[in-house]
């Protein structure tokens, strides 16, 4: 809270990067690995 | 207890958390236990990880609530199940306080989350997620935490806005500002529209431009959504394609197909006709690593590789991926007889078909000063988007690659046609929530 009366939460950011664009591409719906996914990423 | 109705479903569904960037600090019980969370217009719900999540990997990876320290904690115990596009969570509702900035919020309804299966939730930066949405589309009608502090009398107005940091040589990523707007951060008017659907921070959209070039198709109206837990901007395809074409997007497997199939293309078909192995060969080529039996990508023990450049790790990922599927394509091939041009000219074509992971397409980094600026008509208002703005940079240097900020998305009427106006707009633009007047209202960011 500041004078004005306003309540302010700083936020933080983060870089997009491949590994993490690449960890959203391997998950798919209920956290279940299809095929590919375990072929191609190895998991 | 999914969300409510069909149609919103189909919109939840299109979240992507994996790639939201911004996120802040909340606390919760007393003393407050710390938890980084999305802030999030496109929901409704507070969920964080419940000290009760024992069979999620991604619970061990992210603060967890621990109701047993808490003295202001209150039982509910009922389930809650949220799926997302990109995850699905699960657990329990609890009631306690919340403490955002200063500002204790009494008595609040969240989910322990006590199952989180998805990667999404694995690999992400953040524990949870606070929705700042409405109560109609809120998981078990919970009473959303933006509603408390208005109900407890701890905002000034019924307002609250964002400003996200978008220059990537400063630290500080933003602020949201709960009880009005800081003047700091931005400059000029506000232009405010109306919500139109509650649920949803959504409002009436006109034209989207081209290079000051109509588009035509949400000349006679569009809705959109203005949604801070979407990194993308994202829109009815008849706009995108026609966007795509302006700044010649492509997929980005599609991009790095077509680079594999022009540099190694004849390589890889020689070792073909000499025999070598097919699992083999794009690991003998550089562009995978072989396990033994297989090739593989490299990615994976890049990650934990701290001296590793992350970005490449992630590139050769997809390279790999295109080299293997280019193996394949060519093999069959071969197997018809057919003439060496034919066969690549045939794989390229493939490369051209492959559909993009997550929707991304990939722009040339080089081309930004020749690409059109993009502008969308709100409340009378055109509000622009130059290429530096519409145009993700992802790694550094040689491995850098650059994301189109647009991606596709069609809902039928009577909800759609939809646009996603997510980070990349709302980086731009300075938005506010004003709760009291059902209004959003967008500035230029300062």
């Amino acid at each position: 809270a500041s004078n004005d009366g306003l309540i302010r939460v700083g936020l933080k950011k983060r870089k997009l990067d491949h590994v993490d664009r690449l960890a959203g591409h391997i998950d798919t719906k209920e956290g279940e690995l299809s095929g590919a996914s375990v072929r191609n990423y190895r998991l | 207890h999914d969300n409510v109705g069909g149609s919103d479903t189909d919109i939840i569904a299109l979240k992507n958390y994996m790639d939201a960037q911004y996120f802040g600090e909340i606390g919760i019980g007393t003393p407050p236990q710390k938890f980084t969370v999305i802030f999030d217009t496109g929901s409704s719900n507070l969920w964080v990880p419940s000290a009760k999540c024992y069979f999620s990997v991604a619970c061990l990876f992210h603060s967890k609530y621990k109701s047993g320290h808490s003295s202001t904690y209150k039982k509910n115990g009922k389930s809650a199940a949220i799926h997302y596009g990109t995850g699905a969570i699960s657990g329990f509702f609890s009631q306690d306080h919340v403490k955002l900035g200063d500002l204790v919020v009494k008595e609040q309804d969240f989910i322990e989350a006590t199952r989180e299966p998805s990667i999404t939730f694995l690999a992400a930066k953040f524990d949870g997620i606070l929705g700042l949405g409405f109560q109609e589309i809120s998981v078990g009608n919970a009473v959303p935490v933006w509603y408390s502090m208005v109900n407890q009398g701890l905002v000034k107005e019924p307002v609250f806005s964002f400003w996200f940091n978008r220059n990537a040589e400063e630290e500080e990523g933003g602020e949201i500002v709960f009880g009005g707007v800081d003047s700091n951060h931005y400059k000029g008017e506000h232009t405010y529209v109306p919500v139109t659907e509650k649920g949803y921070w959504q409002f009436d959209m006109g034209d989207v431009l081209i290079g000051g070039a109509t588009t035509g198709f949400c000349a006679g109206g569009c809705s959109a959504i203005a949604d801070s837990g979407t990194s993308l901007l994202a829109g009815p395809t008849t706009v995108i394609a026609q966007i795509n074409h302006a700044i010649g997007a492509s997929g980005v497997l599609s991009q790095e197909c077509k680079t594999v199939v022009s540099q190694y293309g004849k390589t890889i078909l020689d070792m073909l006709v000499a025999e070598a192995k097919p699992q083999k060969i794009c690991s003998q080529i550089g562009l995978c690593s072989f396990d033994g039996t297989r090739d593989v990508s490299m990615g994976i023990e890049s990650v934990v590789d701290k001296n590793t450049d992350k970005s490449s790790s992630g590139l050769h990922d997809t390279v790999c991926s295109a080299c293997e599927m280019a193996v394949v394509w060519m093999q069959n091939q071969l197997r018809q007889n057919l003439t060496e041009d034919r066969i690549l000219n045939y794989v390229n074509e493939l490369c051209e078909r492959i559909p993009s992971p997550m929707g991304e397409s990939a722009v040339d980094c080089s081309s930004l000063a020749s690409m059109p600026r993009v502008s969308f008509t709100i409340g009378g208002k055109v509000f622009e988007l130059s290429p530096e703005q519409y145009v993700l940079q992802v790694g550094e240097g040689v491995a850098a690659q650059c994301i189109s900020g647009f991606m596709a998305l069609d809902v039928p009427p009577p909800r759609g046609p939809l646009w996603i106006l997510g980070d990349v707009f709302m980086g731009h633009y300075h938005t506010v929530f004003d709760f009291g007047n059902m209004t959003v209202g967008f500035a230029e960011a300062a």
